[in-house]
């Protein structure tokens, strides 16, 4: 078990895992019987926050039934756009009450964000490619599109997200157990002056932040720069349900209370941790990142799912 | 492994320490409700009304729709095949089949309880051909549910208005 | 074909469709 031998197990083990994923396709990871829900662009956006709520699902495919077409995917970020629309634009609640999804695109333009281009590759491409895709875009899911035979019009089959592949690499990938290198040493962790809040920091303000770093979530810690709690973009649902944007003005302490009972907790991490306890974790829980602490709890960085992703598919 | 959950974060113990705290909103804020009210589903839609009310309502709200059917014969009073011009935004070339069938049909579950049944049944163009010669039921693989799934909440929602 | 109750004004609709050896519920919600 010298530091060399484990080097090159973790290399072997890493290029193993690259050509399982070159070798098998988005199809394989997708289960035998599954469902996907996909919404008409003409519901009202408060109606589609809470059919996601109700089928516990953050994201879910558009079809424009006008054009018979996949018009892309409703995540978390639409509704951060709708609620930073309607901050700089109080007067419009009239506007945003009405709002349907097929409105969300002028949202994007009045508050001058770039569209979330989620891609989309056929399911029968290799899993490699779609990750590869995934990462292009910045966003962490990919629709997988194919053909209806008689119409040519598209089908949306599934939509895969980084944390299915990943898990799907840990259930099905025995290499993962080499991968013994502590994270500190890949230069796969996010470190130095990570966007962060203290729980009194108004919530609208660390929504900003989530927008402004292009990130998921905000680390919350104290006045030490212990970490305490993590803001995520998915809790902005239940912000605002029903349709009430009244709680913007919250601070992130007491946004946070309206997370569900269920909620897992954050999960943290060492510099020293290895790939094989973090990919088991993945295995086990809905794990979406790992903040990495030092001994005494204080926050030195971040390892998301990309960050893993990235080294499988690219270093080594 | 120092892979581990950070206790303030789970929800009970981060409403403890807002508490403690002497939040104000914080004992206003109740928790998103875990229990989502499972959606109930039905095989088509059901109806107590007299078969051949249900049947001519059908007939209404398809006339309403736009959509054609072929005339019933005897033996099948209560079995409709409909043909439904899809008409989408996309600019419909010749050879992309345009022309929706369905077969809506009666069922009765016991007295005075019925199921009305909708069923995809392919495509045509509008020239009358049929559609490209698709492969049997049983190799068709990539087929995409949602045009079909459209038009059925536009009858159902036809259907739910009239009544 | 398989439908849910109407609510708040939404209708789900759903079919289950074979995708080559798989099988799809694919789900639609729309307004009323």
């Amino acid at each position: 078990n010298t530091p060399e031998a484990i080097a090159i197990e973790q290399k072997l083990a890493v290029q193993s895992i690259r050509k399982f994923l070159e070798s098998k396709t988005s199809y394989d990871v997708l289960p035998v019987s599954y469902r996907l829900i996909v919404m008409d662009t003409s519901l009202l956006v408060k109606k589609s926050l809470n059919i996601l709520l109700q089928n516990n699902i953050v994201s879910a495919p558009l079809w424009d039934s006008r054009t018979s077409r996949f018009a892309g995917l409703l995540t978390s970020s639409d509704f951060i756009n709708v609620i930073q629309y309607y901050f700089s634009n109080p007067d419009k609640f009239e506007l945003v009450d009405k709002l349907q999804l097929d409105g969300l695109r002028d949202v994007e333009r009045a508050i001058g964000v770039r569209p979330l281009d989620t891609g989309s590759i056929h399911p029968f491409k290799p899993l490699y490619d779609a990750c590869c895709k995934m990462l292009e875009s910045r966003s962490r899911r990919i629709p997988l599109i194919d053909q209806d035979e008689e119409t040519r019009r598209e089908i949306v089959v599934s939509v895969l997200t980084q944390y299915r592949i990943l898990k799907f690499v840990a259930l099905n990938c025995r290499e993962t157990r080499y991968l013994k290198r502590p994270i500190g040493e890949l230069g796969i962790i996010t470190e130095g002056d990570l966007l962060r809040c203290d729980m009194h920091t108004p919530v609208i303000d660390v929504i900003q932040l989530l927008t402004q770093g292009g990130v998921s979530s905000i680390p919350i810690v104290d006045e030490h720069g212990k970490l305490v709690n993590v803001y995520e973009a998915v809790d902005v649902l239940g912000l605002i349900k029903g349709g009430i944007y009244n709680d913007l003005s919250l601070s992130v302490g007491e946004a946070l209370m309206r997370r569900s009972d269920d909620f897992e907790g954050v999960y943290t991490c060492t510099q020293n941790d290895k790939l094989v306890t973090i990919m088991d974790t993945i295995r086990k829980s809905r794990v979406h990142r790992f903040f990495v602490v030092n001994e005494e709890g204080y926050l030195t960085g971040v390892l998301t799912l990309s960050d893993i992703l990235k080294y499988i598919l690219f270093e080594e | 492994s120092t892979i581990a959950i950070l206790p303030s974060s789970l929800p009970q113990i981060h409403r403890a320490n807002m508490l403690a705290e002497g939040s104000s909103a914080a004992t206003k804020i109740s928790p998103l409700s875990t229990k989502k009210s499972k959606t109930r589903w039905h095989f088509g839609i059901r109806s107590r009304s007299y078969p051949l009310d249900v049947m001519g309502e059908i007939y209404l709200a398809l006339k309403n729709l736009g959509a054609e059917w072929a005339r019933p014969s005897e033996e099948d009073l209560w079995i409709i095949r409909v043909r439904w011009k899809y008409d989408c935004k996309q600019p419909s070339t010749d050879n992309i089949p345009d022309l929706m069938k369905m077969v809506i049909q009666l069922f009765q579950i016991e007295a005075n309880n019925y199921l009305v049944d909708f069923k995809f049944d392919g495509w045509e163009t509008s020239q009358g051909g049929s559609a490209t010669p698709s492969s049997n039921e049983d190799e068709m693989s990539t087929f995409s549910a949602y045009p079909f799934l459209h038009l059925t909440t536009k009858l159902i929602m036809e259907l739910a208005v009239n009544s | 074909l398989a439908t849910s109750s109407i609510k708040h004004n939404t209708l789900c609709v759903a079919s289950i469709v074979r995708y080559k050896r798989k099988y799809a519920t694919q789900m639609l919600y729309a307004p009323l």
